[in-house]
């Protein structure tokens, strides 16, 4: 089973899903995400960190055996077991099916909702609709921990109870799997959004 | 506080533009 | 070995990823990419298609055993080989991390570079500037034909031999895998751009 370091800043959506990840499959990984170890702008500055990360993006991962991998999705994969990572041809497949989908379709409306209310980009009406429901799966797979991951911040910031009603499967999702003693490990108490934040002018 | 640091996440907010080009594109060469 | 039927529009980059990666594990795939058995805008509002692949998107694969999957790296993942897909932990999670990888860094910047110049975007200057180079991998995996296959447009219609030259890691990586027989037998001839071509008014 993998073991070693993780580099992020802290309450990284991305790095929550190598960590609860780790949770289920018993991997060794050690956080550093604050000074002395971590300095958000500066540590991936460094020729020594640069040389292990050459695109300096966070999360990144450096094994006890100096296997190094940064891309979010990667470490996921590489800190699970096979039940994580799909036991089949078919679950595989479909873990990577719906971790794609969840990079390629939740990521950028869900972002274009969120950021405004935190007051980190502007607000866009549009690209604001487009945000869609999605299934929820059987077993906890790596599926399952990237959505939630990725949904993370529109239950805390957005998704008021009367607007999410209406992606019951969604929240079911959602709900059961903050719940699961390996997310409320990493995660935390998830505070649910009463009030839908509005963009932060 | 986290928000510090999202603001520096690469994400590509105009990727239903780009879908919606793409899938214009085909759907003329397709006829 | 998985076997079954693509669907898809003709040339679509997003189809050749596991059109190649069937070339090398021998995977028996039966494209359907025109009439009658296809229509770009109409198959895919079919409720019998929409049963199957609920989000309407292609490539959308449907295996002789009835599996589904619509997501472009699940489907080259499914006919793949464990060569394709990495046959140690560190090498699968450097395919998922390539994979991730092109998908996040490399889509935006180079739909940003090539769309305008086929007419179907607007210009945009900056993003163009923002183009990267990528590594050479050693066998060719899955991370080699997802990042190929994305960068065929930019080689088709804007990277001309003065530009590219700065980026020698990936023209090597690109014009060793665009020769190699599993790719040439999906992708032809690739007829790499002479002169940049520009955005088209």
């Amino acid at each position: 089973m993998a073991a070693g370091t993780l580099y992020t800043y802290p309450e990284n959506w991305r790095a929550f899903k190598a960590l609860i990840a780790a949770q289920y499959s018993g991997a060794q990984v050690h956080v550093l995400s604050a000074p002395p170890h971590f300095h958000f702008g500066q540590t991936n500055r460094i020729p020594e960190f640069l040389r292990k990360f050459p695109a300096g993006k966070f999360p990144a991962f450096e094994g006890d055996d100096g296997f190094c991998v940064f891309e979010s999705n990667a470490i996921a994969y590489y800190v699970s077991n096979e039940e994580l990572q799909g036991s089949t041809p078919e679950a595989a497949a479909q873990v990577v099916h719906w971790v794609s989908f969840a990079d390629s379709d939740i990521v950028p409306p869900a972002s274009t909702w969120v950021f405004p209310t935190l007051g980190i980009m502007h607000h866009n009406k549009q690209a604001t609709e487009n945000m869609k429901t999605f299934m929820a799966g059987k077993q906890v797979t790596l599926a399952d921990i990237t959505v939630v991951c990725i949904l993370l911040w529109l239950y805390k910031q957005v998704l008021e109870p009367s607007f999410c009603q209406a992606f019951p499967n969604t929240n079911r999702l959602f709900l059961t799997c903050i719940n699961q003693p390996q997310f409320r490990a990493v995660l935390g108490e998830v505070k649910l959004c009463e009030k839908m934040a509005q963009f932060d002018a | 506080m986290a928000t510090n640091f999202l603001v520096h996440e690469k994400i590509w907010f105009d990727k239903f533009k780009y879908d919606d080009a793409e899938r214009r594109f085909y759907e003329q060469m397709n006829g």
